[in-house]
């Protein structure tokens, strides 16, 4: 799965 | 930033100022639960935490402190200021039975063992069952003032739409995150009955009746 560096997301 | 994502965000945004007014103008919390406000806090506590170590944008920003700002002054209202409105007897979901779940799941399966990344999956996790305690008390009470309707609608629309911010980032970017993306679609899923109620219903202009 995609490893998220940050979470660009609310 | 997609369409959808920032339609997705402005529900969110109209949601809370729904609710906030409702309260703040019918100086009342009755139909409101306050165990999923408590619940709604602590996911964005624990989702938010980064606001003081990643700056992501100027938008990113400002919602996150919206959002922390306008689920903690609900709190506020609901067990202090109008706390002799609160209706304790009606909103008696256990809800040690979301959080422990969505802990010991956000331990077993993250993007990463870290700190922040486990918090934040723990929010995602919580935040799909979160509002289990505001329809559970809907149920009980058998109905909900139509403003709080109109809340619960733009609230899980705000999720709803957010799976179609997820297809066209996928489409697009190639961008998925499937912990997010399978949590989104549970909690979408849950308002289903209360999304055919709110269409059947409210907007004819009747009560939402849920079946008790």
């Amino acid at each position: 799965p995609q490893v998220e560096e940050s979470h660009d997301e609310l | 930033m997609n369409v959808f994502r920032l339609l997705g965000d402005l529900s969110h945004l109209i949601a809370v100022i729904i609710l906030l007014q409702k309260i703040w103008h019918t100086r009342s919390c009755a139909g409101i639960s306050g165990k999923s406000q408590v619940l709604f806090a602590l996911v964005y506590t624990a989702r938010y935490l980064d606001l003081v170590s990643t700056y992501v944008s100027l938008y990113n920003t400002f919602m996150k402190v919206i959002f922390l700002i306008s689920s903690y002054a609900t709190i506020y209202f609901i067990y202090m200021k109008f706390r002799a409105t609160y209706d304790r007897n009606h909103d008696t979901f256990r809800i040690e039975f979301l959080i422990l779940p969505s802990v010991l799941l956000a331990l077993l399966i993250n993007h990463q063992f870290s700190f922040l990344e486990v918090l934040w999956t723990f929010s995602i996790y919580l935040e799909s069952v979160a509002i289990l305690p505001q329809l559970f008390m809907v149920s009980k009470t058998g109905e909900a003032e139509s403003i709080t309707s109109h809340y619960l609608f733009a609230l899980g629309s705000y999720r709803g739409l957010y799976i179609f911010n997820w297809i066209y980032r996928y489409w697009s970017e190639q961008h998925y995150d499937i912990i997010a993306i399978v949590a989104g679609v549970v909690q979408t899923v849950l308002y289903c009955d209360f999304f055919y109620l709110y269409v059947t219903k409210v907007l004819k202009g009747k009560k939402l009746q849920l079946p008790a």
